[in-house]
């Protein structure tokens, strides 16, 4: 699984 | 975006919203930890620096806005407007120990060494404790205003609901992020006690009274 920076998130 | 995050949100803001109903009503933030909203302002300040420069979407950059607002707001209210009914006594917890730890942690353990990204850990470790003045605060009075306490379930759900979240981004877009997943784990436990409590007296009608 790719690990993606979770910047969508509040 | 799926429910749980939806949900999370929601929680989180209405959290938010209570404790401004219940200061603005009463006109007091007696039993509110300020050191605790300072913590949580720091945390928004530190995480939404990205807001006029990454665009996500109207819904999140509204959340942001309110979120940032409504922190910095409620820290006016505490020191500054309703100052008289702040109880500094009970509000003790030395939160030095809680700023400095999680800044070196995120000066180490973090995904890339840039200051939005350090600042972005920062953010993540503090508000996965920035609860704890407040439920310290709790304990010493030995009980909380029913208002309060539903505040707390609203906030400590939401990041309880981002865990679900990120069970279900893990499964069905093949996404993590390690360093949200157990700072979001450690701040959801350090409510089981307080969900205990919540659901067994204040669900009963009953008071919020922590044993002697």
């Amino acid at each position: 699984c790719k690990k993606v920076k979770s910047k969508d998130e509040l | 975006m799926n429910i749980f995050r939806l949900a999370g949100d929601l929680s989180h803001l209405a959290a938010i919203i209570i404790l401004l109903i219940k200061i603005w009503k009463t006109r007091s933030c007696a039993g509110i930890s300020g050191r605790s909203q300072v913590l949580f302002a720091i945390v928004f300040i530190t995480r939404y620096l990205d807001l006029f420069t990454n665009f996500i979407s109207a819904y999140n950059t509204a959340m942001k806005v309110f979120f940032l607002g409504s922190s910095i707001g409620t820290v006016y209210l505490m020191y500054l407007k309703f100052k008289a009914t702040y109880d500094h006594n009970h509000d003790t917890f030395r939160i030095e120990f809680l700023l400095l730890p999680t800044a070196l942690l995120s000066l180490v353990l973090n995904h890339e060494f840039s200051v939005m990204e350090i600042l972005w850990t920062f953010s993540i470790y503090l508000e996965s404790v920035a609860i704890l003045p407040q439920l310290f605060m709790v304990s010493k009075t030995g009980e909380a205003e029913s208002i309060t306490s539903h505040y707390l379930f609203a906030l400590g759900s939401y990041r309880g609901l981002y865990i679900l979240n990120w069970i279900y981004r893990y499964y069905f877009e093949g996404f993590y992020d390690i360093i949200a997943i157990v700072a979001g784990c450690v701040q959801t436990i350090l409510y089981c006690d307080f969900f205990y409590l919540y659901i067994t007296k204040v669900l009963k009608g009953k008071k919020l009274q922590l044993p002697a």
